[in-house]
């Protein structure tokens, strides 16, 4: 599949890209 | 001087602060009210150093011909290359008579650098959709000023474009953070930062983006980009 037909969730990237920070 | 791994910046030029906001007057107090939508404060140096993303996974949510973001990384610097997730704060209400115009409110984006050298700054900004560039905006940052042993760069209270402004508002209008997140994941913003009269390449960062969970506030994770 083309780069622009894979959604977000499917590529590598980190763990941390899906989890919202808590607030400091 | 050389800046810890854990912020947006090289030897030449750091990210404080920035921050997108929509601002406007009370009825009832003399003082403005400023609500944000995205923030990056000046980071604590106990942070830890940054996770690399591999730019390879983000090439095509920016433009890829002419400049894009494949052609910027290949001249690089690229240590000059980072990513920020943002988790915008959208949890404010329009007032009637902003349902119609802007009403009196104020959307502007305000932005703090600092580093070693005087040099004159030039911010290039290009908000894209599905991954083609749909504005884009030049900017000059005012003169520096020395402080504290280093110069420091504003571009204060830059007015969002009307795309942009309209863009939230529509967003404002889902009924779910789900449909939101949906539609924010094709639209993305790329930010160059350049030495007017070199043109050297000194920051360029790719913004993309969720919506918060609402009690949160705005959050966000910086990536440094990367290519192995």
């Amino acid at each position: 599949a083309r780069p622009d037909q894979v959604p977000m969730r499917k590529r590598q990237l980190p763990a941390s890209f899906w989890e919202e920070p808590r607030p400091a | 001087t050389s800046w810890p791994g854990s912020h947006i910046g090289t030897e030449t030029l750091r990210l404080v602060e920035f921050t997108a906001f929509v601002e406007r007057q009370s009825e009832r107090d003399t003082c403005k009210q400023q609500h944000r939508f995205v923030h990056i404060d000046p980071t604590p140096t106990s942070e830890p150093p940054l996770e690399m993303v591999d730019v390879r996974q983000i090439y095509d949510k920016f433009p890829e011909k002419g400049g894009g973001l494949r052609d910027l990384y290949d001249q690089g610097p690229p240590q000059a290359f980072f990513l920020v997730k943002f988790w915008a704060d959208l949890s404010f209400s329009l007032l009637e008579e902003e349902l119609g115009g802007t009403g009196g409110a104020f959307y502007g984006v305000s932005s703090r650098y600092e580093g070693p050298r005087a040099l004159t700054l030039s911010c290039t900004s290009k908000v894209c959709s599905f991954g083609k560039q749909v504005v884009e905006k030049l900017e000059t940052a005012e003169p520096p000023h020395w402080e504290d042993g280093r110069f420091v760069f504003r571009m204060q209270r830059s007015p969002l474009c009307e795309y942009l402004i309209n863009f939230i508002r529509k967003l404002q209008t889902l009924p779910e953070k789900l449909m939101m997140d949906s539609v924010l994941e094709n639209f993305t913003i790329l930010q160059v930062l350049r030495d007017q009269e070199t043109q050297e390449l000194l920051l360029c960062v790719a913004f993309v983006f969720e919506v918060s969970a609402s009690e949160r506030g705005a959050q966000h994770h910086i990536y440094r980009l990367g290519r192995d």
